[in-house]
C-alpha cells in the first residue's frame, strides 16, 4: 500500500463556521448550503458527525474574507430551519498534510494527531480522505502545527529514508 | 476551475462509530486511535466538527467485520479518556462521489446534497475534500443514493455533454 506524505500546507486565510442542533431530517444539508451556493461563497472541508437526539452538528471552512457573509446568510434560516446557534471563528488556521494511499489505517491519521497532541496543539476539526488530512487549529498554533508534523513525516529527507508508514 | 465528476460509489461493508463528548484537549484523538492503530484497524473517513462546552464529537468508519473489536477496544478508554458514549450503527452504507476539483464552492456537495434530500435519503455523517464527497446514509438507501447522484451528475451522458459544475 505504501502511504506517502508529499506535504504540509497551512491556510492562514480560512475561518471556520459551526452550525448546531441542525434538525436531523433529509434535505436539511442542501437547504442549508443553498444561499452559499447562491453567493457563489468558497466552502471547503465539510464535516458532519451522527446524528444525535434527532439533531447533527455540522462545520466547514470558508475564506476569512467571507466568513461574515456566510454567518449573516445562515442566520436568516435559523427559524426556517430550525437549528440552534451559528458560531463563527476566525481566528483559526487550516493544516492539511498532503500525500497518496493515505487512508487512515497506516496510521498516518495517527501519527499526525500524536505529533500535534505532544505539541499542545487542539484539534478543532478533522477530516481525513485518502490524499488529505485536515486539521483546523488556533491560528497561533499554525507555524507549530506545520513544523512538528513537517518533522514527525521526515519531510527534510528523500522519500526513500524516511520512517515507513 | 471545471470540477468533474467521474463516479459515485457505495460500501455496503462500512460501519460508522461516534465516540461522543470527547474532553476537548491537545492529544485526546491521538489517545482514541492508539489501539486502532496497534490493533491495525482500517479507520477510514474521520470526521470531528466543532468543539463545544469543552467537549467534541467524533465519527469514523471502519470495515463491518471490525466494528465489535473496534467499539471494544475503545470502551476500554472511556474512564481514562472521560468521553460520553461509543456508538456503532453497522447497518449503515458509505456513499461517494469521486472526481476532480470539486471543491465545494463549485456546487458539487451542493448538488449532491440537494439530490439525496429530495429522495428522502438521511445523511448521518459527511466529509467533503477536492476529490471525493463521502456520505453514510441507512444501508437500505444505497441503492437510491447511487442512482439519484448518478441522474444528478448525468455520468450516462459523455463527459462534454453534462450539465456545468
Ligand atoms: C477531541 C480531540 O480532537 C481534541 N480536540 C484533540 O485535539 O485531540
Ligand atoms: C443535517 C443534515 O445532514 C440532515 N441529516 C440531512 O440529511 O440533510
Amino acid at each position: 500500500e505504501g502511504a506517502v506524505v508529499t506535504g504540509i500546507a497551512a491556510d492562514r486565510q480560512a475561518a471556520r463556521i459551526s452550525v448546531t442542533r441542525i434538525p436531523d431530517r433529509a434535505g436539511a444539508a442542501a437547504e442549508l448550503f443553498e444561499p452559499l451556493g447562491r453567493e457563489a461563497i468558497n466552502v471547503d472541508v465539510i464535516v458532519q458527525t451522527a446524528p444525535q437526539d434527532g439533531h447533527c452538528d455540522l462545520s466547514f471552512t470558508v475564506p476569512k474574507a467571507s466568513a461574515k457573509q456566510a454567518q449573516q446568510l445562515l442566520e436568516g434560516l435559523r427559524s426556517e430551519l430550525g437549528f440552534a446557534e451559528v458560531r463563527v471563528d476566525d481566528c483559526v488556521a487550516k493544516v492539511s498534510i498532503v500525500g497518496a494511499g493515505m487512508r487512515s489505517q497506516s496510521g498516518v491519521a495517527l501519527r499526525c494527531f500524536r505529533a500535534l497532541g505532544q505539541a499542545g496543539v487542539n484539534l478543532q476539526l478533522i477530516s481525513t480522505s485518502e490524499i488529505k488530512i485536515s486539521v483546523v487549529v488556533d491560528e497561533r498554533f499554525a507555524e507549530v502545527a506545520v513544523r512538528v508534523l513537517h518533522d514527525a513525516f521526515e519531510l527534510d529527507k528523500p522519500q526513500g529514508e524516511r520512517k515507513g508508514l
